[in-house]
């Protein structure tokens, strides 16, 4: 039984790579088998883990130049595979838009091979056309990380109304997984004061693990690893590890 | 004589609306008359300085439902108009998409009113979608904010690239005015890395002013002020004064 959960916010440098690349190696690292989807032509989560952004990726996929299985790749990180993304990507955006089906595009490619991961996570790109429909149309639901700031904290909105319209058009079930915290400092008024609305409009969709501001999370990209893997027993490492934790637990009751 | 200067970096969270907002807030508080651009459907430019994202803003005079002037609004700041963002902008990328000269709206629709100002800046989204390449044709220039951090240093080569192709299919005369070094904190090594890398790459192109992180321009936003009128004396405000005094030096040997 596969579950594929997009992460996905249209505001920019949220924390969107961070969390797809960590959360996968915490859940991978636990002997789930995963497959992160780089969904973003800047490629972010292909070279956080040290891959090369080269053909086959996922545009390749949809071109329909090779099947999903061949763009597969396994990652430094046991039971965590990923199909990477390449600069050619940024073209799908004009040349998908609009033509036939061109948001279940995702969907269809995943499908032969679902069965193999018990968990898909798809980094999406910083804004909401085709790209990231495609993920949400692929998607059983949406984890969203939120920087405890004012302009992440007023886009909430656009992706809520995003997320309705995809319910109504295309994918009926798609639900919220849950809404992340991150780059939290507890010293700082303007991340509380952030806290607090956003518990107050999510209610228990909001993990309560929060990951805090740590320069490990922001290394460890350059060294193309996982904090994990560059520091365990850095706070931003540990905390990735108890979301994990956290995600697993919900998983239970489903 | 006015210049347009495209404020633009697919990566996310940079510091782009930050730059746009207090920059063009600097330049208008120095007495030079400044248009500010909202080309983001994320309308953070718009709250920014205060601002409700209501009708008539950027779509609709690409909708052609009134012109240009008719969408300039007064900002807070003497001297600083804005050509507001609706979130109906978002619609654009869409439908704009592949239409005949759906590249050249921008800069048509603000020729009327260009030699009101002394300079009209561009805050785009985190893409390089049509809403970019429409601020990138527009544009004289391109003003760069790069976070010191590994993945906003990787897409650069991304951007260099996307800026040739739009010199050489729309805009020859399109040139970098500077590339802005942004949340710079001197204590971590991960930064000066960067900097060493982006000055040997870009040399005096890069400014001399980088923006220190500071709580101040995160705080601002959320009062619909700059930082500049919600706290002059701090570092984040002193900082963009200082940019703005650097950015006026250079166009002197125009
Ligand atoms: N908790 C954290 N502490 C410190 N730095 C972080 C943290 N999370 C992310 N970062 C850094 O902040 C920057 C933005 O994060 P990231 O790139 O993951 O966001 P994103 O939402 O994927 O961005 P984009 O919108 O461009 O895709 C990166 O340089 C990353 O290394
Ligand atoms: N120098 C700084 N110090 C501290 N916080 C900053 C600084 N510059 C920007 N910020 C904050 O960091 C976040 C990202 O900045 P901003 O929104 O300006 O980036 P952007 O590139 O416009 O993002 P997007 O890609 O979503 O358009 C905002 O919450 C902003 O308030
Ligand atoms: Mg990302
Ligand atoms: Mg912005």
């Amino acid at each position: 039984m596969c579950r594929t959960i997009a992460i996905v916010n249209q505001k920019g440098g949220v924390g969107k790579t961070t969390t797809a690349v960590n959360l996968a190696a915490s859940l991978a690292l636990a002997g789930v088998n995963i497959l992160l989807v780089d969904a973003d032509p800047q490629g972010n989560s292909t070279s956080g883990l040290g891959l090369e952004k080269a053909p086959p990726g996922l545009y390749d996929v949809y071109a329909g130049r090779c099947a999903v299985e061949e763009a597969l790749r396994p990652t430094g990180v046991e039971h965590l595979s990923i199909l990477p993304s390449t600069p050619d990507l940024l073209g799908a955006e004009i040349e998908l838009a609009g033509g036939e089906g061109s948001s279940q595009l995702l969907k269809d490619a995943l499908s032969p091979v679902r069965e193999r991961f018990k968990y898909i996570l798809i980094d999406c790109p910083p804004s909401l056309g085709i790209l990231t429909l495609n993920a949400l149309v692929a998607a059983e639901a949406a984890l969203v990380p939120v920087q405890c700031e004012y302009y992440a904290l007023e886009g909430l909105s656009m992706l809520s109304h995003t997320l309705s319209l995809v319910r109504g058009s295309y994918n009926p079930g798609l639900d919220i997984e849950g809404v992340l915290l991150t780059m939290y400092d507890p010293r700082n008024s303007l991340t509380r004061e952030v806290e607090e609305q956003l518990r107050a409009h999510f209610g228990p969709k909001v993990y309560s693990t929060v990951i805090p501001r740590n320069i490990t999370l922001a290394e460890a990209p350059s060294h193309g690893k996982p904090a994990l893997l560059y520091d365990t027993r850095s706070r931003g490492a540990q905390s990735y590890l108890s979301l994990a934790k956290e995600f697993l637990s919900h998983e239970d009751g489903v």
